[in-house]
């Protein structure tokens, strides 16, 4: 279904709730649960949005079903725990390369993904400093990389 | 016409916020 580009900032959450369906489905889980939680403050009255936000919460509510033997579906706390431990350690994936002075692509998407997940992490409450901290960080590398890449230039 | 649509889409509204709050437990 296409987005309602009310809702466009949610664009890269539900693409990364997408790349995450068999890889590891509590990834993807809450990310959805976070584009949700954020499309409702977004705009849920126009009837586009609606449309898609019910759709969104069909699905959330199916894969909470099928996921219903996870404990970190089934308790947000140990979810919480799940979706930090990846954000970091997708950071620390991206960083590693960083430091030892590979850049390419996938490093990249290592560091805007944990970028992403530190979002989502917000369902659970207020971010921590270290955490706001990590986010700003693996953003601002995402994009410090991939126009030094797209320029021919070596990033420092 | 203008109120009916406005009550139609806060009942839609709130039975999403309902969904939710289920969704994570919060009932």
């Amino acid at each position: 279904m296409a987005l309602p580009p009310q809702l466009k900032s949610i664009q890269h959450h539900l693409r990364t709730a997408q790349e995450h369906e068999k890889r590891d489905p509590v990834v993807a889980y809450y990310c959805r649960l976070y584009a949700m939680q954020t499309g409702m403050k977004l705009d849920s009255k126009t009837p586009e949005c609606r449309k898609f936000l019910v759709k969104l919460m069909d699905q959330l509510e199916t894969m909470k079903k099928e996921l219903s033997d996870s404990e970190s579906i089934s308790q947000e706390i140990v979810g919480n725990a799940h979706i930090e431990n990846y954000a970091i350690k997708m950071f620390l994936y991206a960083d590693n390369e960083d430091r030892s002075g590979r850049f390419h692509k996938n490093m990249i998407k290592s560091f805007y993904t944990a970028s992403l997940l530190f979002d989502v992490l917000s369902v659970f409450g207020e971010l921590s400093e270290e955490n706001i901290q990590h986010r700003k960080y693996a953003r601002w590398k995402a994009t410090y990389i991939h126009n030094c890449l797209k320029n021919g230039e070596t990033p420092q | 016409t203008g109120s009916v649509g406005t009550s139609v889409a806060s009942a839609e509204q709130d039975e999403l916020s309902q969904r939710l709050a289920k969704l994570r437990d919060q009932v």
